[in-house]
């Protein structure tokens, strides 16, 4: 779920 | 991870920069408004929390999940959230004297309640993690507002604080590039959350990039603004 869009982002 | 991506981080990165180099150049933080530095670290500790999960795998040895883009966003949080609480920090301590607390005078709850609200309402999923992730991004599109409201009142901001508004506005601008670029080039559906509330944050730096940019073109020292 952490590289759900805009999660593997600052 | 892309250029436009890298390079918002960057200007972001720079924008703390900036704002702690002024802070300790002039010994002064006058016109900077504790409100809106105390959001950002708002911000960052409600988005952040995954840093946890991440050092727990890391100090455990459980590098299965660890990539490089994993290494370099767990750098930069600790870094964002370093720089955002040393700024709060300074503004508390060292420059208490010279701090704007009389003219900052935004009333806080009139983005936090509302940011609140709308995590509770429009967001991915019902779990606290994502709760607060959404409502980090909603508050962090409406935490430049203290800020905004006090430059305006003082009417004009020192070429300093006028790149760190730049360099503030600017990277979210970046990210939106960025998720356009995004969408076209990979199989990455944009989180409209994200993109609203981005694209919200980069309107309400509108008309300060507008006045920036007049002052670039003049030459002028200062930034003015209409009072």
């Amino acid at each position: 779920a952490c590289l759900e869009a805009g999660h593997d982002e600052l | 991870m892309n250029i436009f991506r890298i390079s918002a981080d960057l200007l972001h990165l720079a924008s703390f920069f900036i704002l702690i180099f002024k802070m300790k150049a002039t010994k002064s933080c006058k016109g900077i408004s504790f409100k809106t530095q105390l959001m950002y670290t708002l911000v960052f500790t409600c988005r952040y929390l995954d840093l946890f999960h991440v050092l727990g795998m890391m100090i455990t040895f459980n590098f299965a999940h660890i990539t490089g883009l994993t290494l370099y966003n767990t750098f930069m949080k600790i870094l964002f959230l370093a720089a955002s609480y040393y700024i709060v920090y300074l503004m508390r301590t060292e420059l208490k004297s010279t701090s704007d607390d009389a003219r900052d005078t935004f009333v806080l709850w009139h983005i936090l309640a509302p940011c609140a609200v709308l995590a509770l309402i429009f967001n991915a999923q019902f779990t606290i993690l994502e709760i607060l992730w959404t409502f980090s991004i909603y508050l962090e599109a409406v935490a430049v507002m203290p800020q905004l409201m006090l430059l305006i009142e003082t009417g004009e901001a020192d070429s300093l604080s006028s790149h760190y508004m730049f360099a503030v506005g600017g990277y979210r601008a970046l990210y939106l590039v960025n998720w356009v670029y995004r969408y076209a080039t990979e199989p990455y559906y944009s989180n409209w959350i994200a993109w609203i509330a981005g694209f919200v944050q980069t309107a309400l730096f509108g008309d300060f990039f507008y006045y920036y940019f007049v002052k670039i073109m003049s030459g002028d020292a200062a930034l003015k603004l209409p009072t």
